[in-house]
């Protein structure tokens, strides 16, 4: 554990508490994409399947557990509380076309061929592009509220961090894990469109991000 | 990376 790991963990805990408390406190789930949290919500589940087969700290166990616990409450506000506020007219990424490339992509590419090792690998895979749909929908709408600006801010922060970790863990450990780290550059690359946007529009904006 | 493989990242 360093400092850049455990703040990467806090930087995603934190966007998974934004976002769920922006839908619990506005009774709604506009702007929100879905298909981006069910994807989270399975990533996560097959991801922290090891909690069953293996104990590596009270840390990871808790973590791991509250991770899975507001994915789900917040696939939950989504689809069942609030569904009348949820746009599936915007929300229309058709995530078939990351699922089965990754899927394929984890059977082809992964560190053992076990049940477990393959949605390991799936998961690392299919989070690097979870959220896809999410970006796909504000680029659909042209805009997003700062509230969901601040949930992508703090995920990007996070994945930022992450690679921060691998950097540090490999000069002081020697520790490189390959699928973890190539998917995560993926993954943060993503986010970097939305970096610009984001400081460019929302800090110096009227609240709302707009594309431009 | 061969076996025992312990992926203690979240």
């Amino acid at each position: 554990m360093n400092i850049f790991r455990l703040s990467g963990d806090v930087c995603h805990l934190i966007a998974i508490i934004i976002l769920f408390l922006k839908i619990w406190r506005s009774k709604s789930c506009a702007g929100i994409s879905g298909k981006s949290q069910v994807l989270f919500a399975l990533v996560f589940t097959t991801r922290y399947l090891d909690l069953f087969t293996s104990y590596i700290s009270a840390y990871n166990t808790v973590m791991k557990v509250v991770y899975l616990l507001l994915a789900y409450s917040t696939v939950g506000l989504i689809f069942f509380r609030f569904r009348n506020s949820y746009d599936s007219e915007s929300d229309s990424f058709r995530v078939e076309f990351l699922l089965v490339p990754v899927a394929g992509l984890s059977f082809l590419e992964n560190y053992a061929f076990t049940p477990l090792e393959i949605l390991w690998t799936f998961s690392i895979y299919l989070e690097s592009v979870a959220i896809l749909p999410q970006l796909f929908m504000i680029t659909k709408t042209g805009e997003a509220e700062s509230i969901t600006a601040h949930y992508l801010l703090f995920l990007g922060l996070y994945r930022a961090l992450y690679l921060a970790n691998w950097l540090w863990r490999f000069h002081t450990e020697g520790f490189y894990d390959q699928i973890a780290v190539v998917s995560g550059v993926v993954q943060t690359i993503f986010y970097c469109d939305f970096f610009y946007l984001y400081f460019t529009r929302v800090l110096r904006g009227s609240g709302k991000m707009s594309l431009p | 990376h061969a076996l025992n493989i312990h992926h203690d990242e979240l």
